[in-house]
């Protein structure tokens, strides 16, 4: 592994915990997209099916994986336990959660069944589970773009979040000109896509909460 | 028979 690719992992890994430390610390969840917890918590399980086959990468693969279905998983939970201990943030979260998700379920299966490694479960799983993170974050952006709520969705999340999906171009740079002109153009195109919307999010963010900071601070 | 595919990345 290159170092790209392990940085790219452990930023990964730290934005969740970030996102799981803000739910649990602060009561402000009304800035989180619901629906884009639930997309990536779909596209974790429908990725990693594969650990289910024993046929295992690595020691390291086959935990980091556990941890990403297990952590998102959780993070889901958690939002849908604040229906209970924090029902007005709870209905806040869930009001400016408009964006209809179904175009982005239906979108994506259709793409695993035109790019494919093989006609087979695991592999359209696997494709549909790609093109579903590249536009897992739009319920996110959308909501961030009509309301600009996002106390508890901080710099550090959306930076560790934005960091991954850069320092996986590189990753992928450095592995073309290292292993034999290998490249996989799913995970390539469609990762590029996602780093693309996330250089949105960014931009958003910066102009409606970094600039509009200035005009609500009392 | 044909290799299974292995996506090594996450």
């Amino acid at each position: 592994m290159n170092p790209f690719r392990i940085l790219g992992d452990l930023s990964h890994l730290t934005s969740i915990l970030i996102l799981i430390h803000n739910i649990k610390t602060t009561r402000y969840i009304e800035g989180i997209s619901f629906k884009t917890q639930t997309l990536y918590a779909l596209v974790f399980i429908t990725r990693y099916l594969d650990l289910l086959t024993f046929h295992w990468v690595s020691l390291y693969n086959a935990l980091m994986k556990i941890f990403f279905i297990v952590s998102t998983a959780y993070i889901v939970v958690l939002l849908q336990g604040s229906k209970r201990t924090n029902t007005i943030a709870y209905n806040e979260m869930l009001m400016h959660d408009t964006f209809k998700i179904q175009h982005l379920l239906i979108g994506s299966a259709l793409m695993s069944v035109f790019f494919h490694h093989k006609f087979t479960f695991l592999e359209l799983a696997w494709s549909f589970s790609v093109w579903l993170e590249s536009v897992a974050i739009l319920p996110q952006l959308y909501m961030l773009s009509k309301g600009g709520k996002t106390r508890s969705l901080t710099v550090h999340y959306i930076f560790a979040m934005g960091l991954y999906r850069a320092l996986y171009i590189p990753n992928w740079i450095w592995r073309y000109s290292t292993e034999d002109k290998k490249l996989d153009k799913i995970a390539f195109f469609a990762g590029l896509l996602q780093t693309l919307l996330y250089s949105d999010f960014f931009y958003i963010y910066y102009t409606k909460v970094i600039r509009g900071k200035g005009f609500k601070l009392p | 028979s044909e290799e299974d595919i292995l996506h090594d990345e996450l």
